[in-house]
Formats: C-alpha cells, sequence, structure tokens
C-alpha cells in the first residue's frame, strides 16, 4: 500500500496488520524485509482473508474489508497451520 | 477439522470452570456453560461431566489481556475467546477475554453462544465459512432460545464423532394448541392463505374465518429446512421467498425452484448480515423490507437492488413495533409485525401501531 497514506489509512493499515498476524499467520518477524515483500505478503494475507469471509478478492483495505475484521470475534485463526 | 487432529479419543469428558466473570450471577454461568455443552452432546455420543476438584479435559476460565498461554487477549471488543484443539495438558481448554462485559442476554456477548463455538474448538472444529455456521469466526447474537445447531457444524462434529446413538426423544409431537401463546419464527401470505412458521411445522390459514391446519413443513416441501427465520410473499411474479442463515429459497406457486438455496449476498447484503430476521413486501409502497436486529433494508423487485438510503433503524420509520421483529405480513394494506408473544397492526399511511393483539389471533384465539 502506498507509503504516503493519510493517518486513519495508516492505523487501518496497522489493526488490518496486527488481524492478519493473530487470523492468517502474517509474518513481520521484525527482520527487515524489502518493502516490496513485505506489501506482497500484506496483500496476499488480505486476498486469503477477503476469499475466507466471501468479499470481493481485492488485495487492497476496501472498507468492506475493514468493517469484517472490526467484528468482535474468536481469537482462533481462520487458516493455515495450527500449532 | 484440524488436519490430523482427529478429535478426543475417549468420549466421556470432563470440564471444569476455574473461575467466574463478574458480569453474571455464577448460576447463570454453570447454565450457559451446561447447555453449551449439550448443543454438541445433543448430537453426538460425547458426554460431558462437571468436576471441581482436579484437573479435566476441558478447563474452563475468563482472564485478560496476557494469561499463561501464547496468545493475549485485547481488552473490549476484538477477540472474545479462544479455545484449543484437543490434546493433553492444556488442549481442550477455553478461555473467555474478561475486559468483555459477558451476559445471559443479548446485552454484551453472551456466554452461550460464544462458549458453544468455543467447545467447537475444544472438540476438533476448525472455523467454518458458511455464515449459517456456529463455528463461522465472527460473533453474531442469536436468542438462545432459538438456537439450532446449524447443519453444518453438525456435519462437521459428526465427522469426527459420529451421530448419537440414541437420538434425543424429540418431545411427543403434541399438536400445540393453536391458542398458547406461540413465537412465530417466519409469517407469509400464499396466493390469499396466510401461512404461519413455528420450529419444524406451520399453521395454514386458508381463509378468514377458516379454522388454521397445522402441518410438518417437509409435508409441504420437503426440500425446506425446518426453523426458517423469514419469508415474504411477491404476488407481482407469484412467488414467496423463504429465508434461513444467510440463504434463501424461491417458491412459484408452490414448487421450489431448481437454482434454491440462493445467497442473500445477491440481494446485495453487506457480508456482516448473516440472518435475516424477518420479512415482507409492501404493496403500498411496492418495496421489500428485510428486517435485521435493530435496523431494516429496503428493497426494489424490478430493479433487484436495495435501496441506497437504508440500512435504517427499525424504530425511524415503524415507531412502536419494537427494537426486533421475529416476524411480518401484509394484509389489506396493514402491517402485522411479530415479536416474541406480541403482534402490531401498523398503518404505513398513518405511519403508527393503531393496533396491539395477541401473536395467535389469527389462528382463531
Amino acid at each position: 500500500f502506498a507509503a504516503e497514506t493519510s493517518q486513519d489509512n495508516e492505523e487501518n493499515a496497522k489493526f488490518a496488520e496486527e488481524y492478519l498476524k493473530k487470523y492468517y499467520n502474517l509474518k513481520t518477524d521484525g527482520v527487515r524485509q524489502s518493502r516490496k515483500k513485505t506489501t506482497s505478503q500484506f496483500s496476499e494475507k488480505i486476498r486469503e482473508m477477503q476469499n475466507f469471509f466471501g468479499l470481493e478478492v481485492t488485495g487492497s483495505l476496501d472498507s468492506d474489508t475493514m468493517e469484517m475484521m472490526q467484528q468482535p470475534r474468536c481469537g482462533f485463526v481462520d487458516v493455515g497451520e495450527y500449532s | 477439522i484440524f488436519p490430523g487432529n482427529s478429535g478426543w479419543k475417549k468420549r466421556d469428558l470432563t470440564y471444569r470452570i476455574v473461575n467466574y466473570t463478574p458480569d453474571m450471577p455464577a448460576a447463570e454461568v454453570d447454565t450457559a456453560i451446561q447447555r453449551a455443552f449439550q448443543v454438541w452432546s445433543d448430537v453426538t455420543p460425547l458426554t460431558f461431566t462437571r468436576i471441581y476438584d482436579s484437573l479435566a479435559d476441558i478447563e474452563i476460565s475468563f482472564a485478560a489481556q496476557v494469561h499463561n498461554d501464547y496468545w493475549p487477549f485485547d481488552g473490549p471488543h476484538g477477540t472474545l475467546a479462544h479455545a484449543f484443539a484437543p490434546s493433553n495438558g492444556i488442549g481442550g481448554d477455553a478461555h473467555f477475554d474478561e475486559d468483555e462485559t459477558w451476559t445471559s442476554g443479548s446485552r454484551g456477548y453472551n456466554l452461550f453462544l460464544v462458549a458453544a463455538h468455543e467447545f467447537g474448538h475444544s472438540l476438533g472444529l476448525f472455523h467454518s465459512n458458511d455464515p449459517s455456521a456456529l463455528m463461522y469466526p465472527t460473533y453474531h447474537f442469536i436468542e438462545p432460545s432459538e438456537f439450532h445447531l446449524p447443519d453444518d457444524d453438525v456435519r462437521g462434529i459428526q465427522s469426527l464423532y459420529g451421530a448419537r446413538e440414541v437420538p434425543v426423544q424429540p418431545q411427543p409431537p403434541s399438536t400445540p394448541s393453536s391458542c398458547k401463546p406461540i413465537t412465530f419464527d417466519a409469517v407469509t401470505t400464499l396466493r390469499g392463505e396466510i401461512l404461519f412458521f413455528t420450529n419444524k411445522t406451520l399453521w395454514r390459514q386458508i381463509s378468514p374465518d377458516s379454522l388454521a391446519e397445522h402441518h410438518l413443513i417437509k409435508s409441504f416441501w420437503p426440500a425446506l429446512p425446518n426453523h426458517i427465520q423469514a419469508a415474504y410473499e411477491y404476488k407481482e411474479k407469484d412467488r414467496v421467498i423463504v429465508f434461513k442463515g444467510a440463504k434463501y429459497w424461491v417458491i412459484n406457486g408452490y414448487e421450489i425452484t431448481k437454482d434454491s438455496p440462493k445467497s442473500i449476498y445477491d440481494l446485495g447484503f453487506p457480508r456482516t448480515v448473516r440472518r435475516i430476521d424477518a420479512a415482507v413486501h409492501d404493496e403500498n409502497t411496492d418495496k421489500t423490507y428485510f428486517f435485521v436486529d435493530d435496523k431494516f433494508w429496503s428493497f426494489d423487485e424490478e430493479k433487484q437492488t436495495m435501496d441506497s438510503v437504508t440500512p435504517k433503524k427499525i424504530i425511524d420509520v415503524f415507531p412502536g413495533v419494537g427494537n426486533r421483529v421475529h416476524a411480518v405480513f401484509q394484509n389489506d394494506e396493514l402491517l402485522y409485525f411479530f415479536d416474541a408473544s406480541r403482534q402490531y397492526e401498523f398503518s404505513t399511511a398513518k405511519k403508527r401501531v393503531t393496533r396491539l393483539l395477541k401473536s395467535n389471533s389469527w389462528l382463531k384465539c
């Protein structure tokens, strides 16, 4: 996503990153990765989440996707390995 | 289900309530937990016995933020609870976020509903992407007295443990008197008749002065599920549309169309909507109204699209009929709204309730 995001987009992106780490095994293990790689992983995980919830698969943080992320929910992962 | 985890080897499991939330009386927590286990024992050979003084298979506790596992809670809302797949140690345990407001009702998060979901994980179920399923990840309030385990969850749990050998003894099919207080799941007209749906049956009012007949839903339409949630007639196209969960069935005349069921999201609902509480086509405005929780959507049948001015609050347009609608139908230009046990006659011309009736008044009561 574009670096020059407004404040609330920045917050949405941060919220979404936490969400995807919790429920879709997004890895941001602290190792500095190229922005390009991080962005593509981020979009890939958004696509995975949109696909799970039957949303339009855009890979971007549209309002429907944000609204679904803000729903109260179970703390269990939705996809991916369970350890 | 969890890859590589075929659930508990034993069928008789124990649970222990390690601590309580201050939000609810302890007795209500006990009842919510016991009923949440019953959701699963009703459809499998599993039994759940509560123990008090030693480690149980399923340890149930309330905690906030960081609590002796790798998944800290996050304060109010967001993550409500989590549970662990069957295994020794922490396996099967269920943790509820104490920063949430827990309740036996609808104000706050209903402990019975969340616990029933979490115990699905404790028994080996993963999340489902069927919006009608209990194992769908997001929370959605359903009146606990109306809760029935959706088919998707029944299939999942029975793939692990099989069906319950001794079927739960169904109540003797006593034909309930049509004059007892009755809560309808849905009401619709159909070619001049009025159909009142409740659980697995329907009352059929063929004409204003005939006695209502009582039938099993499946004796009319075997393909329809029981416990439907909404229904309405669209006379222009001689069809009745029936809703359950995130699906709907179209009845043309008396036949269910081949392409039923369809998805409610095809009608334009957002994915956050997971069921319709009630529906009616209003001949006065030529709009179809869908009622969901405390809001309603308006649908244009000709254009087959939702009107952009909705959703709106029910109380803003239908004052006096309450915050939540169980069922609704139209008769002689008046709308009849049903909540748990009352019926409100509403005039869209006068924009107000014109009569308060008993819910079973149409059944000659």
